[in-house]
């Protein structure tokens, strides 16, 4: 219904504004409608700001920067309407170490809420896990699975 | 309503039967190149009732199979079952008083395929209702893969409203 | 025939006139994100005669003009100057008998556009044909940006073939 | 020219079928030609075969094995037709840290005919390079280049 996406829509929106600057240390970034008159039709716009810069077209922004603002608009999403779980898949490939520290630090406060899956090579996101499985191939083809217990066994599981 | 866990038989890179537990919080995997972690993705979306082949990475759904390798034959058939737990007042009335429920997806290499819901036969269509009946189905900002984190940032203004639906 | 020097000023972020001088071997670039890194690409690709601004994550051509920041204004014009050096034999008789040879792209606010080979203005289908001539210009597989490794890959084979093509 | 295109296809695959075991630390692959009569329209297939596994399709290749297979075929083009420069922004990202390390090991060896220009957030690539930039904004929006001293720089550089 119309009242029901433009609610939702606002309320994405106000987390948005929140969690962007979170993940960004600064900055502010906004969803936009494309069509306000129109709430069943309407596109969805996004307006970034990174700290200290000028809001550019977000095709812009570096690979690092559309990773994390992309993280932002999934948290607020969760924000509003938590799922039970949610799967990430090496989301953390383009940040840098310092943007991958403010991501586990957010994405360890959802985990309160939500269950979190996540397919990493970052040792930073690992130490995050509460609980870390390895995935090998002792048999070329053929996955092993073993739960690892964390710090010794992180380099010698990536390392395999 | 929670995942309590994951068990992958013949599917893809899995001739070993494998169970993977969620625990509450973060579940990490990690591991080399190739060694199966995306499959592990492929296979939740799957038993979730994934339809297109080429959303798991195929080319047809046959290729979701175990087809062997230098140490093992081919498998006749993938199956993958997802355990949920704590699922009272989330299910729809048909489904009773559980407190967990299990689906089940199998696909024979003769292209015959099984579905089950706490190890009754039913329809790939019971499946896709149950998932979207817990909200587990409004997969679309549920499920990053590999490479499509930006996707929401490179998507048409149009392709974006989804994400509020699914949140509404 | 080697690139010995690239100076950018006033492109993307770039108000500061920056030199990268390019080394034997491996030159390797560092740094946080959002800094500037694949910029320093985007230079090269436009100086080297890039026509889309697509192609340079922009909406249209003047996107590349430096536009300000929360301690600067916006500039009035972007800048590019690759510099060759080696390259006696690989560049057509009209070019003489140089041993360095540089190329200047600088695009104006109202879209006024200048081109020079070693100081000498010319069009931007010289600095093309250049390019070309050196074997510089067939960048099909001499750049790889970001997030586009598997771009061979993903691609028709139909689409393949001009990598053979431009090593033919 | 139909010779031209046949002989440049066969050279480039007598490369890339050397190539791809040495970055895959075994298996092979090759390159195929969908229509072996039309050396015109004719286009080119992949058939990938990492060590242990069995040939598959492509697409069912995970992140860090299409990009190792990719840069086995840049590498391969490069060696029947070397370009003076080649320009890789972040391709090791998806690669685990054994990948990273035969990647670029080979980078090394390929460095000596072709000045290569390399992105990277990763240590192991970092270490290759004989010479190192780096990048900061000191003032955001606004980007400062620096020579970097390999070794104790580097974390620094990365962490800023
Ligand atoms: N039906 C199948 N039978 C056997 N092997 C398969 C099948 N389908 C896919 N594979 C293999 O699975 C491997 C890919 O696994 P996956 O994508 O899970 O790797 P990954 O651990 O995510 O690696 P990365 O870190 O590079 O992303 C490929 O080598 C592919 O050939
Ligand atoms: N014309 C312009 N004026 C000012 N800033 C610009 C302009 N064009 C692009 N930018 C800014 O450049 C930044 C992107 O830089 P770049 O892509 O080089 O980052 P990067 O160092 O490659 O980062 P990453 O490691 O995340 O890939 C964005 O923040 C964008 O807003
Ligand atoms: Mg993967
Ligand atoms: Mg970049």
């Amino acid at each position: 219904s119309r009242e029901r996406f433009q609610q939702t829509f606002d309320e994405v929106n106000e987390q948005f504004k929140a969690v962007f600057p979170r993940l960004f240390r600064g900055g502010s970034a906004e969803l936009f409608l494309t069509d306000p008159e129109d709430m069943l039709e309407t596109g969805i716009d996004v307006i970034v700001h990174p700290p200290g810069k000028k809001p550019q077209h977000i095709s812009l922004l570096s690979g690092g920067e559309k990773a994390l603002t992309a993280v932002a608009i999934i948290f607020s999403l969760f924000l509003v309407k938590p799922s039970p779980f949610c799967i990430l898949d090496e989301v953390d490939a383009p940040l840098d170490d310092a943007n991958v520290e403010r991501f586990t630090e957010m994405l360890a406060e959802m985990a309160t809420a939500t269950q979190f899956l996540v397919i990493t090579h970052n040792k930073i996101s690992m130490e995050v896990a509460n609980h870390l499985y390895g995935v090998t191939m002792e048999e070329p083809g053929v996955t092993d699975m073993v739960s690892v217990r964390l710090s010794s066994h992180l380099s010698s599981v990536e390392a395999a | 309503m929670k995942i309590k866990k994951l068990e992958i038989y013949g599917f893809k890179t899995f001739p070993k039967p494998t169970e993977l537990i969620f625990h509450e919080g973060i579940t990490g995997i990690v591991g080399p190149n190739g060694c199966g972690k995306s499959n592990i993705i492929d296979a939740m979306r799957w038993v979730m009732g994934e339809k297109s082949a080429k959303g798991l990475r195929g080319g047809s759904m046959g290729d979701v199979i175990f087809s062997g390798c230098e140490s093992r034959k081919p498998l006749g058939f993938a199956e993958v079952t997802l355990t949920l737990s704590e699922v009272e007042g989330s299910l729809p009335e048909k489904f009773g008083t559980y407190h967990e429920i299990s689906v089940t997806r199998r696909l024979h290499r003769s292209g015959e395929s099984e579905y089950l819901i706490n190890k009754i036969p039913c329809r790939l269509r019971d499946i896709t209702d149950l998932f979207l009946d817990t909200g587990l189905g409004k997969r679309a900002y549920s499920i990053v893969e590999q490479g499509r984190i930006d996707a929401i940032l490179s998507a048409k203004p149009q392709e974006r409203r989804y994400l509020i639906e699914e949140a509404a």
